[in-house]
């Protein structure tokens, strides 16, 4: 379901070229659970956002659902985006000015959903994340781990094929991180929802079926 | 060092008290180091912007070297602040528009420390988190775990007495949140500054001299 071939990236900063990501290839089959792990800096959050279509390589190819992605206009991939893949952002980006419901919701809007049905389903994907008393709340009002639960329950709540999630449970307690990774393990069982977590933790990349490792921008 | 007597903490939302903290008693004394655990939610970064000076709490009394802090003009505080405290945030909050370089050299800016100098600091202390060829980086063009190094330098640069670090090896691999630990040990050896850690990871907790939990607001 995704491929990436000869995948490259780099920035270029006062004129020099930054490498980040080198030759990078990586295929999943749909309903795999696979771990990608590497120090700080190797190049974990630019691969993802790649595969999330949010940024371009500045080489090689990316097959989504068999389907070269580099090549549809930007409106082609926003809509390909919506429909398939979930992301749990490193950095949350939830919208400060609207409630955690209401940032959970918006997925369903944009899909065209009548707000009954996605206020409701907001609410049920919130209360599986534990934060049921704190739906009203923005989220300057949340603490961290709450923060982090709500941009989950945002990733979740479209039904995407593909999760991807950048350390989800970095601001969790360990019975908390639990929580989440027993609801992707369902999702991953039960829908064959195809999920990519990038973790800094031994004990979370070892609940998942292939752990693979990112050195210097390079698949080790 | 620091002292907190029955401190108390609540927001209200929609008209309701929300309880925060309740009847926290808390000391430490000056070369500490003191880990602080609870799950997600628990009130341990409120409790942290109540012993930074970042905020009020409700009821109860804190003293800091002494002083008793919420008798203190607002100004005083704020100088307080700079002179004994430097606190590593969850959420980093490096200033955007500056590279780390003038992020991590601002506090002795604030102090009117001379450009020459605090850029020095500023390079030494970056290259301590690993960060040298990154210096002239902006928050946006760094990795998660990067930024967060960036955030602990400037937290450090003032030579503070007290290190208030909410989380700060939450988005490293070990071995890089192992260099952040062994950077606290030798200020806290060295120099006596004293350290309050907030970590869900046991692994940090158990490096510290002393683990305080917090559940529901409350020190078990
Ligand atoms: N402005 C606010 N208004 C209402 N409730 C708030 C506000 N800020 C925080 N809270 C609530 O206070 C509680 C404690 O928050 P705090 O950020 O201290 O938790 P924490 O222990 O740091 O959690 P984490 O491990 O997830 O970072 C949470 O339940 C949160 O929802
Ligand atoms: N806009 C940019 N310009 C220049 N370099 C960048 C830019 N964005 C990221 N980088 C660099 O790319 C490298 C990889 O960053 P990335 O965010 O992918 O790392 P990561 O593996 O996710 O790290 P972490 O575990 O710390 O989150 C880093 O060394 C970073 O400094
Ligand atoms: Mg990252
Ligand atoms: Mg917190």
């Amino acid at each position: 379901i995704v491929e990436l071939r000869q995948i490259s990236k780099h920035y270029v900063m006062a004129g020099n070229p930054i490498k980040v990501l080198e030759n990078i290839n990586f295929h999943l089959v749909a309903g795999e659970r696979v771990a990608i792990m590497g120090t700080s800096g190797s190049g974990k959050t630019t691969l993802m956002n790649i595969l999330g279509l949010l940024d371009h390589p500045s080489s090689g190819q990316y097959f989504l659902n068999g389907q070269e992605v580099n090549s549809l206009t930007e409106d082609e991939r926003a809509a390909l985006r919506n429909r398939t893949i979930g992301f749990v952002f490193q950095a949350f980006f939830l919208l400060p000015r609207l409630t955690i419901l209401q940032n959970v919701s918006l997925p369903l809007h944009y899909r065209g959903c009548d707000k009954i049905t996605a206020t409701e389903r907001a609410q049920q994907m919130l209360a599986k994340v534990g934060l049921a008393p704190l739906i009203h709340h923005k989220p300057n009002q949340l603490s961290g781990g709450q923060q982090q639960r709500a941009a989950i329950a945002r990733a979740l709540i479209g039904n995407p094929a593909v999760i991807l999630a950048d350390e989800p449970t970095g601001a969790l307690d360990s019975q908390t991180g639990q929580l989440i990774m027993d609801l992707f393990a369902e999702l991953n069982a039960k829908e064959k929802v195809t999920i990519i977590i990038v973790t800094h933790d031994p004990k979370i990349a070892e609940q998942c079926q292939r752990i693979v490792h990112i050195r210097d921008g390079k698949i080790a």
